[in-house]
């Protein structure tokens, strides 16, 4: 179960009885570079590192386990303690998706619809991205195989009067859930993130969701505080975890920023979502 | 560039986390970090400048420039969900049909939802002809019509589109070998290139796309996606150096022109602005 730096930080520790200084930094060192080979941002490393020194030097090897054994749990623990309390759930209303290009939030409303329909709520879903060619077919497309409404704006080429006839049709029907996609945007795009600020303000959302790559590098972080800044993140879908990425954003958001991991993609077809298990997240970054 | 001008221990400290940011990968900064310790430079200014000149170095030691020499010549396009294919693609058919080419572009991502109906505008509006079937037809089925299509009616050059596939799925790399399969049987030396597609956001996981990818098939080149971003798209240096693959474009917005030949200088000068 132990592999690469870890099992490092913790062979290097056995055979001694309590946790000495020059141990416990010597173990310290190969957890922080285990860290940052998993994306987690360097500055939330260096305090993550911080707390860690001060308790892994008060602990006492615990009973069963040897001293790095015993470093390795309080890691883990630490880790899976940032990391929890993170329920899959969204509030009823409207649930706007944003993010950088590419991420998965066209599929990731399909999966979503697809878990609330499942859960016995009433869906209906909508976009409002204008810009990208065939945007709008494929999340009428998805809205096809989930089996929910699908509100159709195409050749409408202002995303804010889409929001509001979206908004207004979902509750003359009375839904739920009404699901609004949002085009891609680089988040140093001042206009699109005006816009995006538009649309929040017209629709009055429940939740803001942004969705992000499990592989994103060193700027994940960054980007997505410049999102939260604007727009007052509620939750984040870290997608495309079916891959090798060992998803350091997920510590890097917590730590520095509190917003909750609500659920993880894990495919490319509609049932691949899962709620955010931070035990399993917090093994995964270890690596 | 440097927050720090005194070379201490805080200085090399923050030099691995610098180049760290340029999402270089660990190792890399590490041991880029203890080359320019063993210099024994006296300013920061002159660290930076060693860098810039390693980088240029590294880069300039696998270029490639991309030429169609055949004709047709097919070039794949390949890499990991969402990283930028079918946008290049359009990108990458304008340029050659303002040149004049006869160009053919071919979707064979037939497994996404609108994935045809999104290649097929940007045929449209980069003037290239299509070749396209229903969601859920055999990728090789519409690889082969046209193929066909190309070989008989005097095109240029074929762009053929994927599907996004992570390089953690085995079954996904032996269906993109069989599609290089189909194409020897039009040409026998295969696509002249085959274009893996990579996003800057992406950070260390890049590297190991790279490697997946080009063992499982002859990449030829690589095209950096999303450099518009802030993401400095460091994870090409690694690349270039560990597996010798050159950057051929680089992609730096989401409009029709967007599309760049890469220039190792403009790109090391950007990353350390
Ligand atoms: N393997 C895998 N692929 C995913 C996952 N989520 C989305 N994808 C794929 O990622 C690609 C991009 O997904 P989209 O839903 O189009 O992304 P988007 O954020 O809407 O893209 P833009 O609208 O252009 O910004 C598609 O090929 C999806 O099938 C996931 O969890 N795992
Ligand atoms: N800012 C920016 N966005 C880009 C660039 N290249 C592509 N995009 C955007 O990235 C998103 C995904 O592009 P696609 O061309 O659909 O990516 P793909 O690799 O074909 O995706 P799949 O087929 O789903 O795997 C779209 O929103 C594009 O507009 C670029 O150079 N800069
Ligand atoms: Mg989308
Ligand atoms: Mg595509």
């Amino acid at each position: 179960l132990l592999t690469g730096r870890i099992k490092n930080a913790v062979d290097k520790l056995t055979g001694a009885k309590r946790l000495s200084e020059k141990q416990v930094n010597k173990a310290l060192r190969e957890i922080r570079l285990a860290l940052l080979e998993a994306d987690v941002d360097p500055a939330v490393v260096k305090s993550f590192i911080k707390r860690l020194r001060e308790k892994t030097l008060k602990a006492e090897v615990i009973k069963g386990l040897n001293p790095g054994e015993t470093v390795l749990k309080i890691v883990y623990d630490e880790l899976t303690d940032i990391l929890g309390k993170n329920p899959p759930e969204l509030k009823k209303g409207v649930v706007l998706l944003v993010g950088l290009q590419g991420t998965g939030k066209t599929t990731t409303i399909g999966k979503l619809a697809n878990w609330l329909k499942k859960k016995g709520h009433s869906v209906a879903v909508s976009s409002t991205d204008i810009r990208r060619p065939a945007a709008m077919l494929q999340l009428k497309k998805l809205a096809q195989s989930v089996g929910v409404k699908y509100y159709d704006f195409e050749g409408y080429n202002d995303p804010i009067q889409i929001a509001r006839e979206a908004v207004k049709k979902a509750n003359e029907e009375g839904v739920e859930y009404l699901l609004l996609d949002t085009a891609g945007r680089l988040h140093i795009d001042e206009e699109l993130m005006e816009e995006l600020k538009k649309l929040k303000q017209e629709v009055n959302p429940s939740e803001v969701i942004y969705v992000a790559d499990a592989m994103q590098g060193q700027e994940a972080l960054p980007i997505l505080k410049e999102f939260h800044e604007k727009l007052g993140l509620t939750g984040v879908v870290l997608t495309k975890m079916d891959g090798d990425a060992r998803g350091g954003l997920a510590l890097s958001v917590k730590e520095a920023v509190g917003v909750p991991i609500k659920f993880v993609g894990v495919g490319e077809k509609l049932e691949d979502l899962e709620p955010f298990y931070p035990d399993r997240m917090a093994q995964r970054i270890l690596g | 560039f440097f927050k720090r001008s005194k070379l201490g221990e805080e200085f090399y400290e923050e030099l691995e986390e610098i180049l760290i940011k340029l999402d270089i990968g660990v190792d890399t900064a590490i041991s880029l970090t203890e080359e320019v310790r063993e210099k024994n430079f006296k300013s920061a200014e002159e660290v930076k400048e060693y860098l810039k000149g390693r980088f240029k170095e590294i880069l300039s030691s696998c270029k490639g420039k991309f030429r169609l020499t055949r004709k047709p010549s097919v070039v794949l396009f390949v890499g990991i969900n969402g990283s930028g294919k079918t946008t290049t693609i359009g990108k990458l058919a304008y340029k050659l049909t303002k040149e004049g080419k006869k160009v053919l572009i071919v979707a064979c991502d037939t497994f996404r939802a609108a994935a045809t109906e999104q290649l097929n505008e940007w045929a449209n509006r980069a003037n290239a002809d299509f070749v396209g079937d229903k969601e859920g037809t055999d990728p090789g089925a519409v690889l082969y019509k046209g193929l066909k299509k190309a070989f008989e009616e005097n095109y240029d050059t074929v762009l053929v589109d994927t599907a996004g596939r992570l390089h953690t799925k085995e079954h996904l790399l032996r269906e993109m070998q069989k599609l290089v399969k189909i194409v020897k049987k039009f040409d026998e030396k295969g696509p002249e290139e085959i274009l893996l597609v990579l996003d800057a956001t992406i950070g260390q996981n890049s590297i190991k796309q790279a490697k997946l990818f080009s063992s499982a098939v002859d990449v030829s080149g690589i095209v950096l996606t999303k450099l518009d971003g802030t993401a400095k798209g460091g994870a090409i240096v690694a690349i270039c150096k560990t597996l010798k693959i050159p950057v051929k474009f680089i992609g730096i917005g989401e409009s029709i022109e967007d599309l760049e030949p890469f220039d190792v200088e403009k790109f090391v000068n950007a990353m350390f602005e």
